[in-house]
């Protein structure tokens, strides 16, 4: 199936520390 | 010893690989020149680290646009994924680039990079936003303008997504419509 995201997943992302 | 979940080190990769373009408009300068590829982004991270580093539309000077597309389509009618393509188009008011310009945009890059039309997403080709005086526009571009049922999908699911109002009526162009118009609006072929 497809890699699908939805809105609040994604924006949970937004101001994570970045990955090494 | 702790034993790390993968979750917190690896990142999350996309459906796609997307490169969001940029263009900025010098009339001394031809259309193709005024083009140039920022980056290209295969995770939700990088999606992240690309969107938080750069302007949001609304500070942009007018007659600069950005384009998300998949990796390998150029944003212009020209590329093999365009030309029979066409576009569901926002048009905003002057007063909302204030209230709703950045908050359509990002919603628009979630929606892509994050395949919100379901099997439909492949007909996605990118989006494009373009700052201008006169008033601002968003688009979808889509690869197939006769390709109804993909194309109705994502408009419903893109009105949705955005907080259209459900009286608020927006129309699908197709590319060669849009080049080769006489006035200023292109005839839609679907709404």
């Amino acid at each position: 199936g497809k890699r699908q995201y939805d809105r609040d997943f994604l924006l949970g992302f937004q101001f994570m520390p970045a990955c090494v | 010893q702790k034993v790390v979940s993968p979750e917190s080190y690896i990142k999350h990769p996309l459906q796609n690989k997307w490169a969001l373009w940029f263009f900025k408009n010098d009339k001394s300068k031809t259309w193709q020149a005024n083009l140039r590829l920022i980056s290209k982004f295969d995770t939700v991270e990088d999606f992240w680290a690309l969107y938080n580093h750069i302007q949001l539309s609304s500070n942009l000077m007018s007659g600069c646009d950005y384009s998300l597309f998949k990796d390998g389509i150029e944003p212009m009618w020209e590329d093999e994924q365009n030309r029979r393509g066409g576009r569901w188009l926002i048009t905003l008011s002057k007063q909302q680039r204030k209230a709703d310009l950045d908050r359509f945009w990002l919603e628009t890059l979630l929606c892509l990079v994050g395949e919100a039309f379901d099997d439909h997403s492949d007909d996605v080709c990118g989006a494009v936003i373009n700052i201008r005086a006169k008033g601002d526009k968003i688009a979808i571009w889509t690869t197939d303008y006769e390709n109804k049922e993909a194309i109705t999908h994502i408009g419903r699911v893109y009105k949705e997504r955005l907080g259209v109002p459900p009286k608020v009526i927006i129309g699908y162009q197709s590319h060669a419509d849009t080049a080769t118009k006489s006035g200023s609006t292109t005839k839609n072929k679907f709404v």
